[in-house]
């Protein structure tokens, strides 16, 4: 089940759309500090259905609208599409594609789409579950976690333990 | 419940000894559950033994170190629960050359089942991907995507 | 004491406002005590806005620019009561090649007069020493001192 | 004044007398992970004074003294010398150079010298103090220091600021 696309929005410094195309192998993604290697990260954590926005490093969801520069204006949404190879059907979709569509306005209204189709963050979250992907996922290991995990108590260290497995 | 976590537990603590082993080519760690507590509730301690040193308390293995032992964790923990898709930031940023390079050969190993994404400045562990994006801000507060090949990162990238 | 916290105060901000657009080429940083609170036990507050970008809140802001706003605010206070002596370990870390630059650039002003010691991974921080000493394990465990020319950095050190 | 020699011996993983001679200018310390680099930094906070084990990332002083390795046995004491130039006369000692040592056995015993004259250890902070050298130093940045900053809250910030100012 892999992540063939993401393409982002009006999500935090993505002002132009912008889209990315993976390899089923490893993809590393550099650039310099500032530029939104990180936000790439969130953008995808927020299309798998993360409610904290918190823990996407805003102090409000409205925080993740990119919100204009000197030459810019901000922008009115932020839109991220995740599109994953179903082939094998590891999705409970019958189609060969899924891709799973996430909207925020500025008046804080809140879209989902699977494959088009409108839906409620429930049913994306339900559509990953026991796949190892998706919101509280171990298996994204955002900037900083592995310091945090490492100052973390024995009992923070099995909170996570038990987030993960 | 309580076996389903005991369970868990095992496997997890099995192939951390394999997989600290394997990316500090030697010695051996340990995790184990808190003490005179319910398994339920209990914490889980990390102890460690990089090769040729002692046991030591962890706070005194250096920022590398403790870095590649939580590394070592956490590839144990995704081998017990496989994820089709991983996304790691800059995790490789406190390693030194030798670490790193042992650090991307064990994560092919999850290749089989695997893809990932790595976020990084080091220019090892670019070379080690199979496809590098570059992200930039030519104008100043808006990011872009860019195609990158290996030879052009550098100068390049870190001035646009 | 409290003239003398606000008097200390004071030339740090001013130094802040300084520091940071130097190492970040533009922009511009503040730091400020909490509201409604006695100057004696209000903590300080940081805000900072990176060239090109708007004011925003610091969680936003990349794990790069946060580092490089902290180093802005060392260096600030630094400046307000020099030291003949400043060790840095590993602060460079989470910087790209161009920020290194201009930390390295603006440590340089310091040298009139204090002497530093930097540990770091980077080749690009290692360039700009005037001195640099490798520490190596030969022997697992034991630390061992060995002179390093710039141009031996690399595979040598790391598989020592 | 400037520090112009530093001596480790059986102070954590310097197992053997190691000399390290500074100049005025920046020297850059490298070399693998856990090969010594921050120990050397622990080693000068230590000689300056600090009496924080865990600060120095013990749990208790006895963690600082050379603990053995699967070949060689654990030494019985751990001694580091810091010389000083003073020939500006920055130190209120009348010589022209400043060595400061301190020693800690097994037994728990510690001792301080001053230019080879044995004193006690708030003699070694007393000398340094409001030169901008010495225990809470604000110009020692340990490793991760800048992370907890980052992390800290207002008032966390302000105790930093009101230790360095
Ligand atoms: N809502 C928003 N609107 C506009 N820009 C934003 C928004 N949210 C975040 N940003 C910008 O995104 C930038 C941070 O991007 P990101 O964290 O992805 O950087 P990075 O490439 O990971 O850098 P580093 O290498 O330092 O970790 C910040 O400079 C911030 O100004
Ligand atoms: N009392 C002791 N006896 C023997 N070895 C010790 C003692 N205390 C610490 N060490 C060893 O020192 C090593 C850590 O050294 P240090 O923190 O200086 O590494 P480093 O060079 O800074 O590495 P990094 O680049 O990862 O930060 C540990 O591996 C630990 O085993
Ligand atoms: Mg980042
Ligand atoms: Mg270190």
């Amino acid at each position: 089940m892999f992540l063939k696309r993401l393409e982002v929005f009006g999500f935090k410094s993505f002002a132009d759309k912008t889209v990315i195309d993976f390899t089923g192998g490893v993809t590393a993604l550099v650039g310099p500090n500032g530029c939104g290697k990180s936000n790439v990260v969130d953008s995808i954590r927020w299309a798998l259905g993360e409610q904290s926005a918190r823990s996407l490093r805003g102090s409000e969801m409205v925080d993740l609208i990119f919100n204009g520069t000197t030459n810019r204006r901000p922008l009115g949404f932020a839109e991220v599409v995740l599109t994953f190879d179903n082939s094998k059907r590891p999705l409970p979709v019958d189609a060969a594609e899924v891709s799973v569509t996430r909207r925020l306005y500025r008046t804080g209204e809140c879209e989902y789409l699977i494959n088009g189709q409108a839906c409620r963050l429930r049913d994306v979250r339900d559509l990953f579950m026991d796949t190892g992907v998706g919101v509280g996922a171990y298996s994204i290991i955002e900037q900083g976690k592995i310091d945090a995990l490492l100052q973390s108590s024995p009992k923070e260290r099995r909170g996570i333990f038990e987030e993960a497995a | 419940s309580r076996e389903r976590f005991t369970a868990t537990f095992e496997l997890v603590r099995e192939n951390f000894h394999e997989t600290y082993r394997k990316l500090f080519g030697g010695g051996r760690a340990d995790i184990m559950l808190e003490e005179g507590q319910d398994v339920l509730e209990a914490g889980i301690e990390v102890v460690a033994k990089p090769p040729g040193k002692d046991m030591m308390v962890m706070s005194l293995l250096s920022g590398g170190e403790r870095t590649l032992t939580t590394i070592a964790l956490l590839f144990a923990i995704f081998k017990a629960k496989p994820s089709p898709f991983c996304v790691l930031d800059e995790v490789d940023a406190p390693l030194d050359e030798s670490n790193i390079d042992r650090f991307m050969l064990i994560l092919r190993e999850f290749l089989e089942s695997s893809q990932f994404l790595i976020i990084t400045h080091n220019r090892r562990t670019m070379a080690t991907a199979d496809v590098i994006y570059g992200v930039t801000m030519q104008e100043a507060g808006v990011s872009k995507r860019i195609a990158v090949k290996f030879e052009e990162v550098g100068e390049e990238l870190a001035v646009a």
